[in-house]
């Protein structure tokens, strides 16, 4: 691991005697080279081994005893600063409150949507689940099943456009007091304008306070025009992370912070419907340096 | 797109950004460019168009020959379909099915996902919409029983070919992958040489985990071929380069869309252009 590779390069350097900034320059291409690796995106790793290279030379790294030691903490504190900054709040100050889900084809939001619903319910409020995906085979099905597993009701329409469907909805939830509605829309891609296009209607109709960007956590270096695109688009409130219980290093969520910054407010650690926990900026630090 | 640029440094570092943002992975598009730069030399290229042309050519080398999903020559033709959560399994049997039903094959297919909510009832559209025949349990059920049942009853009706659907698993979960291991086990005492294919579906989003998805799932079903989708999108899918040269693993078919002809063979050619457009 990084930790490893930079103690090795600094015991070599070492042996020559007094480390010279050119020697930083030896650890600071075995970060770049471990967080390519862990999928940070190309250039988001140079802006940040930028950022190293600041504070480790002004840090005096070269006159320390452990410099491997410091520079690994300066990298991890840099990620954990990079990704954190807010809490996981939720905001849920209003009556209705809406959340939205959107992001990717099989991302996870329809499950992410059910694992909203169990957590909100758990907190005392009245949720509603919005059916919004009319075009996968059997959507409406899985979100009514993943429904009644979480005893949440869900609302659906035969044959509605998403637009009229929402606005379906937040009238039925006025009218039998739910207090918030968890919108699950269908996956798309961000370079189709017709459904992006509709996304932008839907929170027209809707106001969300929170409208959240599901990303699957082995994402790759697309990640961050994906990401970009969405919130270009939509102005998003928050990044859901899924997937985080495989073994992918996670480096999307690096970029898509850096790029998009906004905060990434949950990860998901399994399809069974409690495995979403607030995000740990430090826990993903760590994951991200392998 | 390195047309009318001479060779610099600046060039290969352009190089590298290219292949390195289509997920080719650090290692491979370090040994890629090395071989590139070792080439230039001895060839003495000295213009960019030239280095694009040799670098196509180093990365279709890689890829080697394009290969088909080609024909059991046993009936029935038996296709189990693996992968992580999300990849596109189910979407990419209802083209399959498509595809083998307007050759006039007969085609059953298993739902083998037993597990995630109404997996069964998306593989039973995709089953109406390629007029193929479908064999499902209750939600619960052992998807091995399911496997079992999709077995006889492709032999019982000779049905030319049965493509099994399997939940979506993450290659850690060692459980999960000991019960793919368990279909395949009933799937080939059932039927000699069954199944001829495993195809694992990979997403082309997906960065440098895709290589251990490879790895363990190869391991675990030995998977004999890739199925690489969402390539309609921005993402390359450069990481089966990887998977090619560490495990011979070719990628014979593309997932283009969510419609039911939005399957495509896989070219080495169109793909190496394509990341470079
Ligand atoms: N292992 C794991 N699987 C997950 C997680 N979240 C979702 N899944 C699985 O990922 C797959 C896709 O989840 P969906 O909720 O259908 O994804 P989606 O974004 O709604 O998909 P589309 O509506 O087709 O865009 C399913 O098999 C889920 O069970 C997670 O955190 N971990
Ligand atoms: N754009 C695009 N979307 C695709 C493609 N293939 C599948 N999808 C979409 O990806 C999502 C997931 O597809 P599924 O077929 O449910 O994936 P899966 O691997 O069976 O998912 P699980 O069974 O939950 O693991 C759906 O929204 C599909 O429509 C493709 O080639 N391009
Ligand atoms: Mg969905
Ligand atoms: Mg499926």
């Amino acid at each position: 691991n990084l930790a490893e590779k930079l103690q090795n390069t600094f015991t070599n350097l070492k042996r020559r005697g007094k480390l010279t900034e050119k020697d930083v320059e030896l650890a600071l291409k075995e970060v770049r080279l471990a967080l390519l690796e862990a999928d940070v995106n190309y250039k988001v790793v140079k802006t940040f081994t930028e950022k190293v290279r600041t504070r480790a030379v002004g840090e005096e790294v070269l006159k320390s005893l452990t410099p491997a030691q410091q520079v690994i903490k300066i990298v991890y504190d840099e990620l954990t600063a990079l990704m954190g900054g807010s809490t996981a709040q939720l905001d849920l100050s209003h009556s209705p409150s809406v959340i939205m889900l959107v992001g990717l084809q099989g991302a996870g939001k329809t499950t992410t949507a059910g694992k909203l619903a169990k957590s909100i319910k758990e907190k005392g409020r009245k949720p509603l689940l919005v059916a919004c995906d009319i075009y996968r085979p059997a959507a409406i099905k899985q979100l009514q099943v993943v429904g009644s597993q979480v005893g949440v009701e869900v609302f659906s329409l035969e044959g509605q456009k998403p637009t009229t469907i929402a606005q379906a909805a937040y009238k039925y939830s006025n009218q039998n007091g739910f207090d918030v509605l968890i919108i699950d829309t269908a996956g798309r891609l961000h370079i189709d304008d017709e459904l992006m296009q509709e996304l932008v209607d839907l929170k027209k109709i809707l106001s969300p306070q929170e409208l959240f960007f599901v990303a699957d956590a082995m994402t790759g270096q697309d990640a961050v025009n994906v990401a970009d695109s969405f919130n270009q688009r939509l102005d998003i409130t928050g990044v859901i992370l899924t997937k985080l219980d495989g073994d992918a290093r996670g480096g999307a969520a690096l970029s898509i912070r850096e790029v998009v910054g906004k905060p990434i407010k949950y990860a998901s650690f399994g399809e069974k419907l409690d495995s979403l926990e607030p995000f740990h900026p430090d826990r993903m630090a760590s994951r991200i340096l392998g | 797109v390195l047309k009318g640029k001479s060779l610099s440094p600046e060039l290969f570092e352009e190089l590298e950004e290219i292949l390195i943002s289509a997920d080719i992975g650090v290692g491979s598009t370090m040994e890629i460019i090395e071989n590139l730069k070792l080439r230039c030399a001895k060839e003495k290229i000295t213009s960019g168009d030239e280095v694009e042309e040799i670098l196509k050519d180093e990365m279709a080398k890689l890829l080697g020959e394009k290969e088909q999903l080609k024909p059991a020559p046993t009936t029935p033709w038996v296709i189990m379909v693996v992968g992580v959560n999300g990849v596109g399994k189910t979407t990419t049997i209802g083209k399959l099915a498509a595809k083998f039903g307007e050759e006039g094959k007969k085609v059953i297919l298993a739902a083998g996902d037993t597990f995630r909510a109404a997996a069964a009832e998306q593989l039973e559209i995709w089953a109406k919409r390629s007029k193929a025949q479908l064999i499902r349990h209750e939600e619960g059920s052992d998807p091995a029983a399911v496997a079992y049942d999709a077995v006889q009853a492709a032999k019982n009706r000779k049905a030319d070919i049965l493509i099994i659907d399997t939940a979506g698993r993450l290659h850690t979960k060692t459980n999960l992958m000991e019960e793919l291991k368990k279909i395949r086990r009933v799937i080939s005492r059932e039927i000699e040489n069954a199944p001829q294919d495993v195809l694992l579906v990979l997403d082309a989003t997906t960065g440098q985990n895709g290589l251990n998805q490879a790895k363990v799932f190869k391991e675990a079903t030995e998977v004999n071929g890739i199925v690489l989708t969402k390539l309609d999108g921005t993402s390359k899918g450069g990481i089966v380069i990887a998977i090619k040269k560490e495990l011979s693993l070719p990628v014979k078919l593309i997932g283009v869309g969510e419609g039911i002809e939005d399957l495509q063979e896989f070219d080495p050619k169109d793909f190496v252009n394509a990341l470079f457009s």
